[in-house]
């Protein structure tokens, strides 16, 4: 594994970390949008089904994985569970996450019945959670501009992702320099996820930064 | 028949 690809999976790994451990220690959802949560669960759902087949990639490969699976089954639950216990938060929560998933659900699907690498149920479900991925982030973003104000939790958290699918990139050109393989539906969704993230970064420079060091006294 | 896909990747 090139540098590119072990960076990109830590920094997917710590932005699940930083999640937990603010909604562990910090005690609050707030900014958190749980439909990008349940999605990224279904992403990574359709995309391991390989799990059950046993010919396994690599012990890191299947440990990554199953962290994955497990990690955003669990946020989705810490979210579910604060229903009851940070009543208002939650209801908050629900009043600002409006994007409308089915959108996503829909177009993804179509993409991955149209674009894959074979048509099987299992390259199919692939193929569309790496579509769905590089969109799943979006009732997050769109949480974040309704409510205007962004906590450092979720900046630190999106920064992090963005990160992941943004050094993916680098490793792909390697891949494809050293091993002379290259996944072109990866790499497609990739640069879609990584224009996305972008866009973020972009908008909350020009208004969460800039906004600040104007408002300085 | 191609052979089966391997996804090596996360």
């Amino acid at each position: 594994m090139n540098p590119f690809r072990i960076l990109g999976d830590l920094s997917h790994l710590a932005s699940i970390l930083v999640l937990i451990f603010n909604i562990k220690s910090t005690n609050t959802i707030e900014g958190i949008s749980i439909k990008t949560q349940v999605l990224y669960v279904l992403v990574f759902l359709t995309r391991y089904l390989d799990l059950f087949s046993f010919r396994l990639v690599s012990f890191y490969n299947t440990i990554m994985k199953l962290f994955f699976i497990s990690s955003s089954i669990y946020v989705v639950v810490l979210l579910q569970r604060s229903k009851t216990t940070q009543a208002v938060a939650y209801k908050t929560m629900l009043l600002t996450d409006t994007f409308k998933v089915q959108y996503i659900l829909l177009g993804t699907l179509i993409a991955a019945f149209v674009i894959n690498h074979k048509f099987t149920f299992v390259e199919i479900a692939w193929s569309f959670s790496v579509w769905l991925e590089s969109v799943a982030i979006l009732p997050q973003l769109f949480m974040l501009s309704k409510s205007g104000k962004s906590k450092s939790l979720t900046v630190h958290y999106i920064f992090a992702l963005g990160l992941y699918r943004t050094l993916y990139i680098p490793n792909w050109i390697w891949r494809y320099h050293t091993e002379g393989v290259i996944d072109k539906i990866a790499l497609a969704a990739g640069i879609i996820q990584t224009l996305v993230y972008s866009d973020f970064f972009y908008l909350y420079y020009k208004k969460v930064i800039k906004r600040s060091a104007l408002n300085l006294p | 028949e191609p052979s089966e896909i391997v996804h090596d990747e996360l």
